[in-house]
């Protein structure tokens, strides 16, 4: 005999379907379920809102795992932010609200043109670096985007900017050649710096499904990421699949994108991004 | 893959006798793991496991085929037939019809409304491409060199408002002998109230002829919230699935063609203004089956 407050089967299959519809993958979410009925089974927890309290922070720790704060102090500037991941994503806004929060800091920032095939992709991050007043190096549309890194990394030390922040343009990872670009990317950039990219964000829209997966591995594997990005977590999507990709692929959640402003970022927080998830 | 799950869980049964109702929920777990590793929402997921259910339960297990091979068969021929039998081509009857591309932030209307200019110029039409993203940094850029590279003319109306820059659009199309008019709008979020009554002004004002969602096949589990919500608040005609040239398994097809009723009429599959195809249902199934 149950009551109304007590974690029933039902419970667990509702929570089970949350986590679902959510984007978390069924094996995943199937294993979160499967610790918290046998957390409740053991009498480790008894009512329907200690299994929510305990799913939650299973999360928020599953998510916190990997944490890691954003790069900050290079050993020499400048700091060098690259951005990668698939078409359509936000890497280019996001970029524009990297800038705009390392210039409340007080920062001088450079925002490098390094998607040198979609059209309009240098302009459309022109507009951002005038919106900003930040510093902007660009080639000619359809160049050689390595080049681009390496001369926005020289023009950073000429200028006397404290960070650079290279926009790639977007790729699907099945695409070997491109995924082959993007490494000679990483390499000259890592060359011309003398040190790895301090960052290397891969941004995942909230509304892409499993596939994220796939993304955060062969990206990961291709040019090593230091962290990810969520972006347009002002939808209904939730963005599950970063528990995944935490569990799976072991990369911090760093930031996330709520909206189209240059305001609309914020630091990833595994508790309220649990919550959000686990009502 | 599906086939080989299903193999082994209905291992031994190869000519004997009927499908038991033990065997097909076997069967049905790893069809659900299936769909839903494929994205597919899970209570579209769970509706076409029982349809699957119903019609594999007491089914003579046949010589030919072995269990597995005859269930996924059963899956296949209904998730054909889901995603809709014949292509669905585009209506375009009338003087200056209008086609509204709409849909999410960055899923590929810009590129799309190209595509979608280049095909029908070929097809010996003179369309007009009209730029009303007047929110998105360079969008108007982008459209404009998208129309170049697509060899047609782009319209880019001096109003700031994009309902009156279309229909100045398309008194200008009627007077210059062009068309189809076709629409790139600003990417917005299904519960945006403010952008989604915009579109319901834009359909009211200027009764287009078709309303394209384009949509990211890498879409998730929220792709009927998005269907729903543009098919319930402008009526959608039909659905473009992008980026189908990656490795995402397309699960959404099936989602917003069951939540919405509306045809996928074209799919595109990769940058390039050529890139744009007919919709194949049964390519798509045997996509979403893995
Ligand atoms: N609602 C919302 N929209 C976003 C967010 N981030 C980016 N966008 C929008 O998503 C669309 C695509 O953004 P971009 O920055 O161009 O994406 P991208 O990854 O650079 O795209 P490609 O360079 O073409 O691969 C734009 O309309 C952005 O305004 C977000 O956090 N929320
Ligand atoms: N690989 C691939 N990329 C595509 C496809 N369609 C569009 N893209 C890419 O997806 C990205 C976004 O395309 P856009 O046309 O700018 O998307 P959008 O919906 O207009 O974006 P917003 O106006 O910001 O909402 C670009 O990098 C395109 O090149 C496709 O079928 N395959
Ligand atoms: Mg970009
Ligand atoms: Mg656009």
């Amino acid at each position: 005999l149950t009551g109304p407050g007590e974690a029933t089967d039902e419970l667990f299959e509702e929570l089970e379907e949350v986590l679902i519809a959510s984007d978390v993958s069924a094996r995943v979410a199937a294993a979160i379920v499967e610790r918290l009925r046998a957390a409740a089974r053991e009498g480790r927890v008894r009512t329907a809102e200690g299994v929510r309290e305990t799913l939650r922070n299973q999360l928020a720790e599953m998510l916190s795992r990997h944490k890691a704060p954003l790069a900050a102090s290079p050993p020499a500037p400048p700091l060098l932010y690259l951005v990668v991941g698939v078409n359509g994503t936000g890497k280019t806004t996001t970029i524009a609200k990297l800038g705009a929060r390392f210039q409340r800091e007080g920062r001088k920032v450079l925002l490098a043109a390094g998607d040198t095939f979609r059209a309009a992709a240098i302009e459309q991050l022109q507009v951002w670096a005038q919106r900003l007043g930040a510093e902007f190096v660009a080639h000619q549309s359809g160049g050689d985007p390595a080049a681009v890194v390496f001369d926005s990394i020289g023009a950073a030390r000429a200028r006397g900017c404290d960070v650079v922040i290279a926009d790639t343009a977007g790729r699907l990872h099945t695409k070997r050649n491109l995924m082959e670009e993007l490494g000679k990317i990483v390499r000259v950039a890592q060359r011309e710096l003398g040190r790895p990219a301090d960052e290397t964000l891969l941004v995942v829209d909230a509304t892409t499904g499993q596939n994220a997966l796939a993304q955060a591995r062969q990206f990961h594997e291709a040019v090593g990421l230091t962290g990810v990005v969520v972006t347009k977590l002002d939808g209904t999507a939730k963005g599950g699949t970063v528990i995944t990709i935490a569990e799976e692929v072991g990369l911090p959640i760093k930031l996330i994108g709520v909206g189209e402003g240059m305001e609309d970022l914020e630091d990833f927080d595994p508790a309220a991004f649990a919550a959000a998830l686990v009502p | 893959a599906l086939t080989s799950k299903l193999q082994a869980v209905l291992r031994g049964l190869r000519g004997k006798g009927r499908l038991s109702e033990a065997d097909v929920s076997s069967a049905c777990r790893e069809i659900r793991l299936a769909l839903l590793e494929a994205d597919v929402n899970f209570k579209v997921v769970r509706e076409f496991v029982n349809r699957i259910r119903e019609q594999a339960v007491g089914k003579e297990v046949m010589e030919s085929l072995s269990p597995g091979q005859q269930v996924v068969k059963i899956v296949r021929d209904e998730l054909v037939e889901l995603l809709g039998g014949a292509a669905a081509g585009l209506e375009l009857e009338g003087a200056t019809p209008v086609v509204l591309v709409v849909g999410l932030q960055g899923g590929g209307k810009t590129t799309t409304v190209g595509k979608l200019a280049r095909l029908l110029k070929r097809d010996g039409k003179r369309p007009l491409v009209v730029a009303t993203d007047l929110q998105r940094a360079a969008a108007v850029e982008q459209l404009r060199q998208v129309a170049g590279q697509a060899g047609v003319p782009v319209f880019e109306g001096s109003a700031d408002d994009p309902v009156a820059i279309v229909q100045a659009a398309v008194s200008h199309a009627a007077s210059e002998g062009l068309s189809p008019v076709i629409v790139d709008t600003a990417g917005r979020t299904h519960v945006d109230e403010e952008l989604m009554g915009e579109l319901v002004v834009m359909k009211q004002k200027t009764a287009p002829a078709e309303v394209l969602l384009v949509l990211d096949a890498m879409t998730g589990q929220d792709a009927v919230n998005v269907a729903r919500e543009f098919d319930r608040a402008v009526g959608i005609t039909g659905v473009v699935l992008t980026k189908l040239d990656g490795d995402a398994r397309g699960g959404a097809a099936l989602s917003v063609r069951a939540v919405t009723g509306k045809p996928i009429k074209l799919v595109g599959m990769g940058e390039k203004l050529d890139a744009l195809e007919v919709f194949h249902p049964d390519r798509m199934a045997s996509r979403i089956l893995g």
